[in-house]
Formats: C-alpha cells, structure tokens, sequence
C-alpha cells in the first residue's frame, strides 16, 4: 500500500 | 480532525484577521514585514496545488482558498494600498527572500518524498513557510514600540505551530501509519523560530509592560 503524504492538513 | 489540529487551524485564521484588522481599520501595516507575507503568498501558491484536483473536505476547500485569498491580498494591500502603502517600513524591512528560497527550492529538490512537480512544490513550501517569520522577526527587533496588534498577530502564528506539533503528536498515536518526517522536522524547525519571541512575549504580558524584543 502507498503511503500518501499528508495532505488532509493545511 | 483533533481538537489540537482545529485550534491550530482556528489560531492561524485569527491571526490573518488580527492583521487584517489592522490593515482595514487604522489602515496602517506599520511592523509588518512584507518580505514576510510574500513569503507566505509563495507557500499556500505552491502548497495548494491540489486544490481543484484533490478533494479533502469542504472545510479543506474552503481553509484553502481562505489562506490563499488573504496573503496574496494581504501582500496587495502593503504593497499598493495608497493609504496602507505609506505606513511600510521598507527601509528596515531588508531581509533578502532569495537568501531563504533559493536553499528551499535545492532542498526540496534533494529531500523529497516523490519526485515529482506537485510533491517537490509541497515539500518546497512546507521548507519555505519554516523560515518564512524570519524578516518578520528582525523586524521586530528594530521596531522600538511594537504595538498590540503586530504581537498579537506574531503571538497567535506561533501558537498555530505549536498546537500543530500537538496535532502531529496526537495523530502518531492514534492513527496507524502517521510518519511524516518532512512534515514534522520542518514544522519543529518553525515553531522553534518563535520560542525567543514567546519569552519576550509573555513576560510582557506578565509584567503589563510594552513588548519590546532586545537588539
């Protein structure tokens, strides 16, 4: 599985 | 979301309406640093690449295009207000941003955690928004009367950062697979910056004296 950077936060 | 990340999120909105504030009602920009909020234009330009292509959340959405419309205003106010222009001190506003970009830009080239434009601009603007309160900082140290406003607003960016190392913390226990070195050494970094500013801050408060920051 990818780990996606994270992006949810601004 | 954690209640760390919302108060970080509601820290940061407050501390573009106290400048804001500031800017629309004594329509003064006076100890604010324009190398600065240039700086901060830059990082959600390049932060916020994904804005139309990945959606999050509405609150996303819409803490994104806030972050964006107000820098890029912010910086058009200092810079082209007729009135708000005259109140700039450009003569002690000399941070160079080159000196900041140029070693960003070559860093987020090298450490990265894909090579590719989107993820080398993100990473670009997480290393930028680190050093970006620097002009702002050396401001502040010639600034002889430093008034509430431009505290207040200097206050509430470092406490935005703090409670988002708070955010990072609580998100590293309870979620699985939530390690983002990048993100996290350049946000320490930052917060870091600010610990000087919060001494001076504080005992000022504390002793009901004006901030005044050593030279």
């Amino acid at each position: 599985e990818e780990q996606e950077t994270s992006k949810d936060e601004l | 979301m954690n209640i760390f990340r919302l108060s970080g999120d509601m820290t940061h909105l407050m501390s573009v309406i106290v400048l804001l504030l500031k800017i629309h009602t004594i329509k003064s920009c006076a100890g604010i640093s324009l190398k600065t909020q240039e700086l901060y234009a830059l990082v959600f330009a390049t932060r916020y690449l994904d804005i139309f292509t990945d959606f999050v959340s509405v609150y996303n959405t819409i803490m994104k295009l806030i972050f964006l419309a107000t820098s890029f205003s912010i910086v058009w106010y200092m810079r082209h207000h007729k009135i708000v222009r005259r109140s700039y001190d450009k003569e002690q506003d000399t941070f160079r941003h080159l000196f900041l970009i140029l070693p960003c830009l070559i860093l987020a080239l090298v450490v990265n955690e894909k090579f590719t434009f989107k993820e080398v601009m993100w990473t670009f603007s997480l290393y930028v928004e680190a050093v970006a309160i620097l002009p702002q900082l050396v401001l502040l140290q010639r600034t002889k009367n430093i008034d509430n406003l431009t505290g207040q607003y200097v206050f509430l960016l470092g406490a935005y950062r703090a409670l988002y190392i708070l955010n990072w913390i609580y998100r590293y226990l309870t979620e699985k697979h939530f390690v983002h070195w990048i993100t996290w050494i350049s946000g320490l970094v930052q917060t870091l910056l600010y610990a000087d500013f919060f001494y001076y801050y504080i005992n000022s408060w504390k002793n009901n004296v004006r901030l005044q920051l050593p030279a």
